[in-house]
């Protein structure tokens, strides 16, 4: 807002995020000691995948840590969200711990009074850059994660210090200050991304004036690493990387005991952690896996897991989708809430028997009994006697045929067994006293010499 | 590891500690 910058009014840049297959989005951290003007310097460069679910700013200690303007060690931060890689982050007042720019999970605006003089560089769900006044006093802004740092580093692929001096008003000029804090060495720390839409975490380490790099060279190694956009993060003192929850560089600032170095307490933390899922929390009907929303039950769809899905009929437009499945409107039923209740039930789940005189159905809403609905419900005076003859009569039927039946059993069995008495008598009665000789006769009815003698010989009818 | 607190000695501030900048 003091000179027109090179590239007119825009003062962002935007860039696709690296998307990754689930489970490759490890971190890759790469250790370096290279040589910057004859100066052996030790540091880090670190590439991140799918940042929009690996890459948080964190405020000091834990969330809320800004609004309390706490100050944390980079490992007391990156402990609770189990960070693979951290480094220090935005630039915060060291006499107060108050953080500059915007802070931790963008949900609502933190206090920004120094937000636009640090030149805050976002990672909105598009990109990054800097903040426009409209964009950080925006109550509804499109940043997930906001951060605030000094000096555009690389803008478009292109070194962009000194437009980034010359936006900074000639106040800041005037005391030569600002100047300083670009060209002298020091340990320093950024941020940025490459082509491929990586996320890229810098870390070199130094001490003002002794030990390590200038802007200029930071931003001529970020380039030859393929870097498109990156800004300047806290350096000096603040200058922190570490691995794995472990202090992982050589911080400047000495302890208590100036015979050893201590890592300083500082404000906000870059945090690169596993893929995170949008939101976190799965909506609270899932859980989160490499990034990814694995939702419980049956019924809870969508990568948030937050909508219900209770199959193409949708509950046949006689029920509410739940997570437990469809919830019929009283009056329907069946997992698809398509089946009316049956005859004689009503109501929510078709659990009530209809209450009307002469088991008349009734209506499967409401329980009333208007009959109209029925056709085959009779009248009552007809119907019991009727009813009762029918039945009576069937019982009576039933009896007599049952009783007629056994009767002719009774009977049946009495005669078989009176024949059977009978014909054994009769085969007794010639099987019983004397045996009769009879010979045998010629054929041709001749009576044998024997026989004509034979007295008293009455013709039997049998003919042995 | 307890090292304790730094002394914050190693300062590298881009603005003068004395002024805060005005919101723009």
């Amino acid at each position: 807002d003091c000179t027109p910058v090179r590239t007119g009014s825009l003062k962002h840049e935007s860039w696709p995020q690296h998307l990754t297959t689930p489970g490759a989005g490890r971190p890759v951290v790469r250790t370096f000691v290279s040589h910057f003007g004859g100066r052996a310097v030790s540091g880090h460069l670190t590439r991140a995948v799918a940042p929009l679910r690996t890459f948080s700013v964190l405020e000091p200690g834990s969330p809320g840590g800004c609004s309390q303007k706490r100050r944390a060690t980079v490992e007391e931060t990156a402990r609770g969200p189990a960070c693979q890689v951290a480094q220090n982050g935005g630039f915060f007042r060291m006499n107060t711990g108050e953080c500059l720019g915007n802070v931790g999970d963008f949900q609502e605006q933190q206090s920004t009074t120094a937000a636009l003089s640090c030149r805050p560089r976002q990672l909105p769900r598009r990109g990054g850059g800097y903040l426009s006044e409209e964009e950080v006093l925006d109550t509804e802004n499109p940043f997930v994660q906001l951060l605030s740092g000094v000096v555009w580093l690389i803008r478009n692929g292109s070194i962009y210090i000194n437009e980034s001096q010359a936006a900074e008003c000639d106040e800041t000029q005037e005391t030569g200050s600002f100047s300083k804090f670009v060209n002298v060495m020091s340990a320093r720390t950024a941020v940025g991304h490459d082509r491929d839409g990586q996320l890229v975490l810098f870390h070199a380490d130094g001490q003002t004036e002794q030990r390590g790099i200038n802007l200029w060279e930071m931003a001529e190694f970020l380039l030859r690493q393929d870097v498109v956009n990156a800004i300047n993060l806290d350096g000096g003192g603040s200058a922190t990387f570490v691995l794995n929850g472990t202090l992982a560089s050589y911080p400047s600032d000495h302890c208590q005991d100036n015979m050893w170095r201590c890592p300083r307490h500082v404000s906000t933390v870059v945090c690169v952690h596993e893929p995170r899922c949008q939101p976190p929390d799965c909506s609270g009907h899932g859980t989160c896996v490499e990034g990814h929303c694995k939702c419980e039950g049956h019924f809870w769809r969508g990568a948030a897991c937050s909508e219900l899905d209770c199959g193409p009929a949708n509950c046949s437009g006689h029920g509410l989708c739940t997570e437990a499945g469809c919830r019929c409107n009283t009056g329907w039923m069946g997992s698809n809430c398509s089946e009316e209740c049956p005859l004689g039930w009503y109501g929510p789940g078709c659990q009530r028997p209809c209450q009307c005189e002469h088991h008349c159905p009734c209506d499967p809403q409401t329980g009333n009994c208007s009959t109209s609905q029925v056709k085959q419900c009779l009248q009552p005076s007809e119907v019991t006697p009727r009813a009762g003859e029918l039945s009576f009569f069937t019982r009576t039927t039933w009896l007599a045929l049952t009783l007629t039946l056994v009767f002719l059993l009774l009977l049946s069995t009495a005669a078989n067994v009176y024949l059977l008495l009978g014909s054994r008598a009769e085969r007794n009665r010639h099987l019983d006293g004397d045996y009769v000789y009879h010979p045998l006769q010629e054929m041709n009815g001749e009576l044998l010499a024997t026989e004509k003698e034979q007295p008293g010989n009455t013709h039997h009818p049998f003919k042995d | 590891i307890g090292e304790g607190a730094s002394r914050d000695d190693d300062l590298l501030l881009p603005y003068p500690r004395a002024r805060l900048r005005p919101a723009r």
